[in-house]
């Protein structure tokens, strides 16, 4: 019962972070019990969600070196139902450092949290270092965030081999769960052009869900609240919530 | 005489590769010597002017690793006074790599280039591994674009941290040349908020110049053409344009 989703593309500024924090809330609200791990050494995901900088240790470093039992990286949010692992700059030397050292201790944290959790989400910094590699060994799904633009769409490629590669090697289980197409602007052509590249391309792997491009997204993580909180009423949210249902229903996330 | 000039920003999709883009294509239109350096694993850089994917080596990688002269690894593009050195998606490897094979190869590089090019441009990808901090240890300066977001505005303390921690360690006359205000849609409170607070807090560090939302440098890339180029008359264009003669004004420049 439940899935472990990383949330993944190394293009950078697609809406990971954005896609992480509003899927993880609006789980939480459908009243599962969320865990968002914060992978990226911004720290976009801890920032989004009002954790202060100066409480953010022991996280995802200490916990992928092993040097804290992984309970004690857990903070509860102002949503109820999910909780974080928040990340600081520390994190930033792992990307670069060796993968065994980290992969063995992820493995244990997250049988750990899927005892208290139902739902894990990783948001990925936008690179296919150990940071993101470690998260796809262990998830059971991926999510593709994709902004509706050439550079993005032609960025998809190494996405898809990367998975394949992951497949190959640590993880045979871990499934595409979709693209998720963010940021579209429907009155442009480029984003009709490339939404239906996309679709041809991806077919049913594509979400029928779309986010909207709307400022209050932005605006969201200057108060320290996902954007489901800030501005519930505005199409971006409208959107997460209608992904969220998408999901609810497929098999893989009963 | 000329300049070497990393373009750099870990947080992702700020604007970077449009700004190493369309800055070199400027340099050539002003009668510089320019050459693009991608350092990028996503090679959009290189997709932005036009080179193949079947033409991408000997690039970047052989450069690092010191497999190739400087020389084998330049490409002419479709503007004049502006040639490329292409990376490919085996970058990667280089992120998660052992700086010093890289940095004494790169060193040597820009002392060739300099011979037959007036100014060096760095296209940076979103994080500060090996590739990032290499092109700092031998750049003159640093142009950090900027999203006017919240979330990109945060991320400018790690920016600034790993510029500083640069000049403590392999290049102490590394300058900021200044912040670059992209993608400013100044209809929304959120630009001009971010806008007031990173021009009060960098002050003369901010240029005058700002890069307005312009869907055609978003269309660009799929022509393989640079939006300077692509649409000459396109707001952004002439920005970029104004953003040059701001910068070939400055005594570092000259
Ligand atoms: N639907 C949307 N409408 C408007 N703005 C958005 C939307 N989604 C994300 N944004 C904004 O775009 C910027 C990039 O989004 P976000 O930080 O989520 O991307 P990311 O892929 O996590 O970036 P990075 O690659 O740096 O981790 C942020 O400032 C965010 O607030
Ligand atoms: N002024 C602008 N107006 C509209 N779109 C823009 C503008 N500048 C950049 N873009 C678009 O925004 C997206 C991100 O820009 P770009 O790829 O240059 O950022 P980047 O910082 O290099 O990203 P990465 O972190 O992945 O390297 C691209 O699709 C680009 O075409
Ligand atoms: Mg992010
Ligand atoms: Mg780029």
């Amino acid at each position: 019962h439940g899935r472990v989703v990383a949330i993944a593309n190394q293009k950078g500024g697609v809406g990971k972070t954005t896609t992480a924090v509003s899927l993880a809330t609006a789980f939480a609200a459908a009243g599962r019990k969320a865990l968002l791990i914060d992978m990226d050494p911004q720290g976009n995901a801890s920032t989004s969600l009002g954790v202060a900088l100066g409480d953010r240790r022991p996280g995802v470093t200490e916990l992928l070196e092993g040097r804290t039992p992984p309970a004690a990286t857990i903070r509860t949010t102002l949503v109820e139902g999910l909780d974080l692992v928040p990340a600081t700059s520390a994190l930033a030397r792992i990307d670069e450092g060796r993968p065994q050292v980290d992969a063995r201790h992820l493995g244990a944290a997250v049988t750990a949290f899927r005892i208290t959790h139902t739902d894990l989400f990783f948001d990925c910094p936008p690179s296919f270092g150990w940071l993101t590699l470690g998260a796809l060994a262990v998830a059971d799904g991926v999510i593709i965030p994709l902004q509706c633009e050439f550079l993005p769409m032609e960025g998809l490629t190494q996405v898809m081999e990367t998975i394949e590669m992951t497949r190959a090697g640590p993880n045979r289980n871990l499934a595409l769960d979709g693209v998720l197409l963010t940021m579209v602007d429907s009155r442009t052509n480029l984003a009709r052009d490339v939404e239906r590249d996309v679709r041809e391309h991806f077919r049913s792997k594509v979400f029928k869900t779309e986010i909207p491009r709307s400022v209050r997204v932005a605006e969201a993580p200057s108060a320290g609240e996902p954007v489901l909180l800030y501005d519930r009423n505005s199409p971006a949210s409208q959107a997460y919530v209608a992904l969220a249902r998408e999901l609810l229903t497929h098999e893989a996330y009963r």
